[in-house]
């Protein structure tokens, strides 16, 4: 459906967008190193089934290209992060990964590895912007590309809601744990994306409150 | 089934 599309869409073209400025720019000034590396702990972990379940060409090669993307991210940020005399990357993201792996211990679709770190991943992935956030506000503003970056990255989990509310009516198809992390997610954006369309949208330059 | 419905998103 439409949504599921253009939000795969968004976070394909957020990654491409990150990829870019770093090169183009040769600096990972403003990015988050930390949570780049959460996010290809979050695809490492819920795409494990990569070895043992087929579902389609695309989803399979969309895996592949987010997990691959993830890793190679994290390692030209390390290369050019060296040069940053201050790096305001301080987040403390044991204290996303240790609730995150506890909240998959209670909630899952079965106490086995394989769904534990899958709902560990959905978790984790909901609130694995925050050190970016956290950098963000510390830093007061912000490069456009890394905005339109994280606004590219918000917009495709947001999109999956309608997408769940589409699937729900078209299929009869839900997944409350799912559905609960997404929203989480986007409510995590939601001060961001209120910021990202006052300054940016009209053009005004970018801080967070 | 409900799960496989939601693992074939990404």
């Amino acid at each position: 459906n439409i949504f599921r599309i253009a939000g795969d869409l968004s976070h394909l073209v957020s990654i491409f967008i990150l990829i870019n400025t770093i090169n183009v720019k040769k600096s990972a000034q403003g990015i988050s190193l930390k949570t780049n590396i959460l996010y290809a702990v979050v695809f490492v972990t819920r795409y494990v089934d990569l070895l043992y379940s087929y579902t389609s060409l695309y989803n399979t090669l969309m895996k592949i290209f987010f997990i691959s993307s993830s890793i190679y991210t994290i390692v030209m940020l390390k290369k050019y992060s060296k040069n940053i005399q201050q790096y305001n990357d301080d987040f403390k993201i044991e204290y996303l990964i240790a609730p995150s792996f506890v909240l998959g211990l209670i909630f899952n679709h079965g106490f086995k590895f394989s769904e534990i770190l899958w709902s560990f991943s959905l978790w984790l992935e909901s609130v694995s912007i925050l050190p970016q956030l956290f950098m963000l506000q510390k830093s007061g503003e912000s490069q456009l590309l890394t905005t339109h970056y994280i606004f590219a990255l918000g917009l495709y989990r947001a999109l999956y809601i309608p997408n769940w509310i589409y699937r729900y009516f078209a299929e009869g198809r839900f997944d409350k744990l799912a559905i609960t992390t997404g929203i989480i997610q986007t409510l995590v954006y939601s001060d961001f994306f209120y910021v990202y369309y006052q300054k940016v949208i009209k053009n005004i330059g970018f801080s967070l409150p | 089934s409900i799960l496989s419905a939601i693992k074939d998103e990404l």
